[in-house]
């Protein structure tokens, strides 16, 4: 156990503290705040030291606050507003994505559309689109085609593999399922409908949690398999869990005796204090 | 907060009727120290163990996440020398013993760790975290597990005239945010942890106790420190070790 005995020789009344004993009203930099600031406001505070700037914008001090330097497209006082050079919908046959550069937005096209506003249309199976030797077939509607799959691939080119499922709450799914449990696409993670919620592509820490530009589906906030959002019109979105399959559990050598262990003899965890999140740093 | 970021954090529930609006119950938070014990503040535990439940590993409070763990307390024990003057509370610190289920307490996962007992006092200045269900600015309770980080403030500092003026003794720490307006814990957070990080190891170095108002005064956390022998000798001895 982490936990150390006791020690034989500690009453309750003899501590130990560490703590400087010099009378603040001494110490003239307590007193020296302004009146605008909150009665423990420090002079030398750091207004920046928190990184306020939300999506990578440049925190600039300016005397006791700061402003943000925003990337584009976000603007506002901690750059957390979004320019939506999606509202009119670019994109005739494909989603439209928000991306950090100019022109700040792309369009994802449908397979066989093509061009930058997906109004163009390929002939369908040329090239072949399937994945994995899938077979492509046309329909009679020119854009509309079929990839058989070879036994164990999936999806709608072929791209879901044999091993791709998720482990436990699958935290960690990095496969390529975009579909949910009822049939309906996932929204691309930079999405321009999902500027607004918590979870997309431009959220703190998004590649740690294998969220990109893609619609894969992931687990970013601990529910208890992959999800992803879906659209529900031109304005809403919801949430869905997603068609992935849970990867097959190796046997565990009698877990019921495990269990029925006696309290007392349990140990502490092997460690404590760590967490399994990786901690990146903040881009400036 | 994001899920597994404080895997420690605990949520405290009650079926009893609560004065602020609280999501699913929760009251206070504590700190997962040990598989069956739980660190939380004094002020926290006038309750019957029966209205009592201990929700590990949560994020959303009104979600089922499939990693939660929930908990009867066995055992409520509180510091003997807990007492509140003038509505300030000291020595305001309190251990939970978790009833097992199934034979055993919490099970370790990336949503549910325990975390380390500070061994030696961390500077003032230091950046440390605070997490909890508290009330915010819209004056309820999030359903949402939220963080922040706040620096410790020296006691002398704490005690100016413009603080808190002399009323922190030193079973408490003071921590507040430097920004405008200030991050700090509120009501419903009472409990919870500070933790401070070394070398990737995150220690509970203090309680979530209590503060004036919220977010304008530096928020007063209970001293872990201090009580590091009393925590040992009770789990010990509750143990039977």
């Amino acid at each position: 156990s982490f936990i150390a005995p006791p020690d034989p020789d500690w009453t309750p009344d003899d501590y130990y503290y560490s703590y400087e004993q010099s009378s603040p009203d001494e110490d003239p930099s307590v007193t020296q705040t302004t009146p605008e600031n909150p009665d423990w406001y420090y002079e030398d505070d750091d207004p920046c030291q928190s990184n306020p700037c939300e999506h990578g914008g440049d925190c600039i001090i300016r005397g006791d606050t700061f402003s943000c330097s925003c990337p584009a497209p976000f603007s506002g006082s901690r750059c957390q507003t979004a320019q939506n050079k999606c509202k009119d919908n670019p994109c005739v046959h494909g989603d439209c994505l928000i991306t950090q550069k100019h022109p700040y937005y792309r369009c994802a096209c449908k397979y066989p559309y093509t061009g930058p506003d997906c109004s163009k249309v390929l002939p369908a199976c040329r090239p072949n689109p399937c994945q994995n030797g899938g077979v492509c077939s046309r329909h009679r509607r020119r854009s509309r085609f079929t990839c058989a799959c070879p036994d164990q691939y999936k999806g709608k080119f072929c791209e879901i593999g044999p091993d791709d499922c998720y482990v436990g709450d699958g935290y960690s799914y990095r496969g390529k399922v975009s579909k949910t449990v009822n049939q309906n696409p996932c929204l691309y993670w930079n999405s321009h409908l999902l500027l607004q919620e918590t979870y997309n592509m431009f959220m703190e820490d998004a590649e740690t949690h294998g969220i990109a530009e893609h619609n894969f589906c992931r687990n970013p906030d601990g529910d208890h398999k992959p999800w992803c959002f879906v659209k529900v019109n031109s304005e809403k979105v919801k949430w869905e869990y997603c068609d992935v399959t849970v990867c097959p559990v190796p046997d565990t050598p009698n877990p019921v005796e495990s269990l029925l262990e006696p309290v007392m003899e349990l140990p502490g965890f092997e460690s404590c204090g760590k967490t399994e999140v990786a901690e990146h740093a903040v881009k400036r | 907060s994001t899920a597994g970021k404080h895997p420690w954090q605990v949520s405290l529930q009650t079926s009893l009727p609560l004065t602020t609006s609280m999501p699913q119950g929760h009251f206070c938070g504590g700190a997962l120290i040990h598989p069956c014990w739980v660190l939380t503040a004094a002020h926290c535990t006038d309750i019957n163990t029966k209205h009592l439940k201990v929700v590990l590993g949560d994020q959303d409070l009104k979600k089922t996440e499939s990693h939660e763990q929930t908990f009867r307390v066995e055992k409520i024990l509180k510091y003997s020398q807990y007492n509140e003057r003038d509505e300030i509370p000291h020595n305001d610190i309190a251990l939970l013993k978790l009833k097992p289920v199934g034979g055993h307490c919490a099970l370790e996962s990336r949503y549910v760790k325990t975390v380390c007992l500070p061994s030696d006092p961390f500077p003032s200045g230091t950046e440390c975290h605070i997490s909890g269900w508290g009330v915010t600015e819209t004056g309820e309770g999030s359903r949402q597990l939220l963080d922040a980080k706040v620096k410790l403030i020296a006691n002398p500092l704490c005690n100016s005239r413009q603080l808190y003026d002399h009323t922190i003794d030193d079973s408490m720490i003071c921590a507040g945010n430097l920004q405008k307006p200030g991050s700090d814990t509120c009501q419903g957070d009472s409990g919870g942890p500070l933790t401070c990080e070394k070398d990737g190891t995150y220690y509970v170095y203090g309680i979530v106790s209590w503060g004036q108002e919220c977010g304008k005064k530096p928020g007063v956390y209970t001293q872990v420190t201090k009580f590091l022998n009393w925590i040992k000798t009770t789990m010990h001895r509750e143990a039977g070790l």
